[in-house]
């Protein structure tokens, strides 16, 4: 564990805990991708079966389990509770379009043929492009709330800072992970317009609306 | 070459 990886950790607990604040606070999950959710949740089931299998660390299993509760208590406040204001209308990206290439790719480029294996490579595969139909979303309305920019900033730090936690682990562990680094390349790149627009507007006090 | 069993991150 490194300052990297911990604040990472940090980042990416404090983003899911921004969005369910959120939807709870306004009772409403209005210009949130329930796609996203849904893709997400699918990324920590498929990447945390190894609870049950491998034990790392405490902190390691309590995060597995609240990284797993949480998504589908977001499922459950935007398709369920809060149903009736989900922007539906906006949210059309196909995720079948990311599932499909994602499963197929972690069948072939993995670490090991095993189920737990090419599951976790999966997950990593899919977490990266996961965001997608939240940024869609975004471009479709033009426009997101603050607390959705804060979610969306927290999130996307996380990986970022998770890529310079796999560049300290390589100098000092010699640990190297191909795969999880390419992916949180992808990743990381795919939120810099996003980054680009939160710094210049949202630091400074104006709505994230997007250059018409 | 890393197994299932490596992944110690989240």
């Amino acid at each position: 564990m490194n300052i990297f990886r911990l604040t990472g950790d940090l980042s990416h607990l404090l983003a899911i805990l921004i969005l369910l604040w959120k939807i709870w606070k306004t009772r409403s999950c209005s210009g949130i991708s329930g796609r996203s959710q849904i893709l997400f949740a699918t990324v920590y089931t498929a990447r945390y079966l190894d609870l049950f299998t491998n034990f790392v660390s405490v902190y390691n299993s309590v995060m597995k389990i609240i990284f797993i509760a949480a998504a589908f208590a977001t499922l459950y406040l935007i398709y369920v509770k809060f149903k009736a204001t989900y922007d539906r209308n906006h949210d059309t990206f196909r995720i079948e379009f990311l599932l499909a290439p994602c499963a197929l790719l972690a069948l072939i480029l993995n670490h090991e043929f095993t189920i737990l294996e090419v599951l976790w490579t999966f997950s990593i595969y899919l977490e990266s492009v996961a965001i997608l139909p939240q940024l869609f979303l975004v471009s479709k309305t033009g426009e997101a709330e603050t607390i959705t920019s804060h979610y969306l900033f927290a999130l996307g730090s996380y990986r970022a800072l998770y890529l310079l936690n796999w560049i300290y682990r390589y100098y000092f562990e010699g640990f190297f992970d191909l795969i999880a680094i390419v992916a949180g390349i992808v990743q990381t790149v795919l939120y810099c317009d996003f980054f680009y627009l939160y710094i210049t507007r949202v630091i400074k006090g104006r709505a994230l609306k997007l250059p018409a | 070459d890393k197994t299932g069993d490596e992944h110690d991150e989240l």
